[in-house]
């Protein structure tokens, strides 16, 4: 499978802390 | 206690690792020692800690640029994977360095690691921000000059991705005719 991400979710992770 | 769903542990890979080269311009040393790695990445989490960590191409000075290439894929036309290439080249005026070269730049990044041009994504090695003092220069540089349906692809979401009106078009030009121009304009390719 083909990674895609669209905008609004790469831009709902810009200020996540990754949990790992 | 309510454990948190695994998705909320790991990280989201992306289909491609990605390197972040910068260039700054000291004119004491070569072409290839100002060019610097970054650092790579190759999550949706990691991205961002880049990002959100670095300077925006604005506040960078006259002659520095940023690559994002994908790994392995040296930000050079020289590159094998570069050498058949060209590049969708968007000129800014001086005044777009305050209002949109950050927004294009950004836009331009998750367009690449979010592989937002599908099945074409496979043709583009990546892009480079230029910060001059004429005017700055945003471009995504793709493997073969002569893949026209990928190229156009690229070129009309790119477009529609930035809300760019229709006009003024937006052109491609090979890496080839870039380096060999005798004047100060090179041939386009294509445009959209």
């Amino acid at each position: 499978d083909k990674k895609q991400y669209d905008r609004d979710f790469l831009l709902g992770c810009q200020f996540i802390t990754a949990s790992m | 206690p309510v454990l948190p769903s695994s998705d909320e542990y790991i990280k989201h890979p992306l289909q491609n690792k990605w390197a972040l080269w910068y260039f700054k311009n000291d004119k004491s040393k070569s072409w290839t020692e100002n060019l610097r790695l970054i650092s790579k990445f190759d999550t949706v989490e990691d991205f961002w800690a880049l990002y959100n960590h670095i300077q925006q191409p604005s506040k960078l000075g006259f002659g520095c640029d940023y690559c994002l290439f994908k790994d392995g894929i040296k930000p050079m036309w020289e590159d094998d994977r570069n050498k058949l290439g060209g590049r969708w080249l968007m000129t800014l005026n001086k005044q777009q360095r305050h209002n949109d070269l950050d927004r294009y730049w950004m836009e331009t990044l998750l367009c690449l690691v979010g592989e937002s041009f599908d099945e074409s994504s496979e043709d583009v090695c990546g892009a480079v921000v230029n910060v001059r003092p004429k005017g700055d220069k945003i471009a995504i540089w793709t493997s073969n000059c002569q893949n026209r349906d990928a190229i156009v692809t690229i070129g009309a979401g790119y477009k529609e991705r930035l809300c760019l009106p229709s006009k003024p078009l937006i052109s491609y030009q090979s890496h080839d005719d870039t380096s060999s121009k005798s004047g100060s304009t090179t041939k386009n390719m294509y445009s959209v």
